[in-house]
């Protein structure tokens, strides 16, 4: 398995090279890559190479190719299945974003334990109820679920979840989530992305 | 200048670090560290020396001397007063959410040009026209603004903005921005994270 930082970097590689391809490029170097990232063109090429494709010296990356072994190394060659847990703001959001439709990642299932929200629709999706979670994601074989619920409510929903089949999850909710063994949780915090811009405003003040 | 991704990394030492601290920890050491983040301890070591900190051989680095480094460089011993631009699902749910405010970001000014919204309360703050938006940025001395605006109307909100003094955004349109030099902006596509999963579940399968 390719550690996480490797992962995030060739995600974020394949939407550059992706970019390229639009635009008429059939081929790209890993300077290509890296000038785009503010990377080394080094670390670029040591995480193609994890995928087994080499470069032509001179020349580069055959576009087509490299964005096939990208796509099935990510998993991006299927349509996933996505359940949201918690149907408030955030979860709204999140199911009328379309990059995750773009992406693949298709809502099949909106849980809320709202009475006045199960039964509306979202984009065209029913939300139900969070009782007998675990048997609507497992009739719908639903693999991966996003948590945007309370804080208090998370661990819960997420048992509940787990106990349905769901195998990777993406938190938002601000705790500690435990998982058994066999599961993965990725947690998002947003105030991270906005340290970064602390960092930035902090250093031009000073310089 | 530190490069984006080693500030990427120091701000998630930083809040390790802390929930160290928080468990009573004096010392930590750089092993500490990476495994809580499946980094190796080498990487950790240097990206803690661009601080010009060094640890004690055999002990660690003091805990409280490297949060308040971190601290210090990262620019979270200051308060950051920041504005929403776009106060609609997503714009609400990071108005909410507690994150931002215990690392210090305040919101300040919460823009949006829907009249059902403009003149509500949320979180205690009235939502105020788009109208004079420069205007209202500057009066507030605002540097940090998130655009959780549509696509279509997000180039137009940023110049209004930047021409009001903001210097740092955090954009989560889905649409490239344009934004003059000194100006700092940084995207954000939960999708990304979303494909994270979509690869571990991929690896799954296959093995
Ligand atoms: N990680 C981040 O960067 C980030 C950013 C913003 C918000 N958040 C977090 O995301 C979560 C959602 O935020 P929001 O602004 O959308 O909140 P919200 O209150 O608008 O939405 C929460 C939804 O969850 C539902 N809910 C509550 N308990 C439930 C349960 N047991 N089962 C099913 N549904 C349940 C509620 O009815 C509501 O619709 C919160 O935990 C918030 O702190 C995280
Ligand atoms: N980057 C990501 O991962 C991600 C995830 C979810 C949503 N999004 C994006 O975030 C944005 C907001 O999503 P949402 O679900 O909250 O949409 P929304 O429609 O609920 O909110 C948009 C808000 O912007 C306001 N607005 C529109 N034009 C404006 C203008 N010119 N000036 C000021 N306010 C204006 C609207 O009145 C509304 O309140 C969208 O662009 C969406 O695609 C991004």
């Amino acid at each position: 398995m390719l550690n996480k930082a490797t992962v995030e970097r060739l995600i974020i590689y394949n939407r550059v090279i992706k970019e390229l391809k639009a635009q008429g490029e059939k081929w790209v170097t890993s300077t290509d890559i890296a000038r785009a990232l503010s990377k080394t063109p080094s670390q670029v090429r040591r995480d193609i190479s994890s995928l087994g494709r080499k470069g032509k010296r001179g020349v580069g990356y055959n576009i087509k190719k490299l964005i096939n072994d990208l796509d099935s190394v990510l998993g991006l060659n299927d349509e996933h299945c996505v359940a949201l847990i918690g149907a408030g703001n955030l979860g709204r959001a999140l199911i009328g974003y379309p990059g995750f439709k773009r992406e693949g990642f298709i809502c099949r299932l909106i849980i809320d334990n709202d009475p006045e929200k199960i039964g509306s629709k979202i984009s065209g999706i029913k939300v139900e109820s969070s009782e007998g979670l675990a048997k609507k994601v497992a009739r719908k074989k639903i693999a991966i679920a996003v948590i945007t619920v309370p804080a208090e409510a998370a661990q819960k929903v997420v048992d509940s979840a787990v106990a349905g089949g769901i195998k990777e999850l993406l938190n938002f909710a601000p705790v500690k989530i435990y998982v058994p063994e066999g599961v993965n949780i990725r947690y998002v915090d947003l105030a991270l992305e906005m340290e970064n811009l602390a960092y930035s405003l902090n250093y031009r003040k000073k310089n």
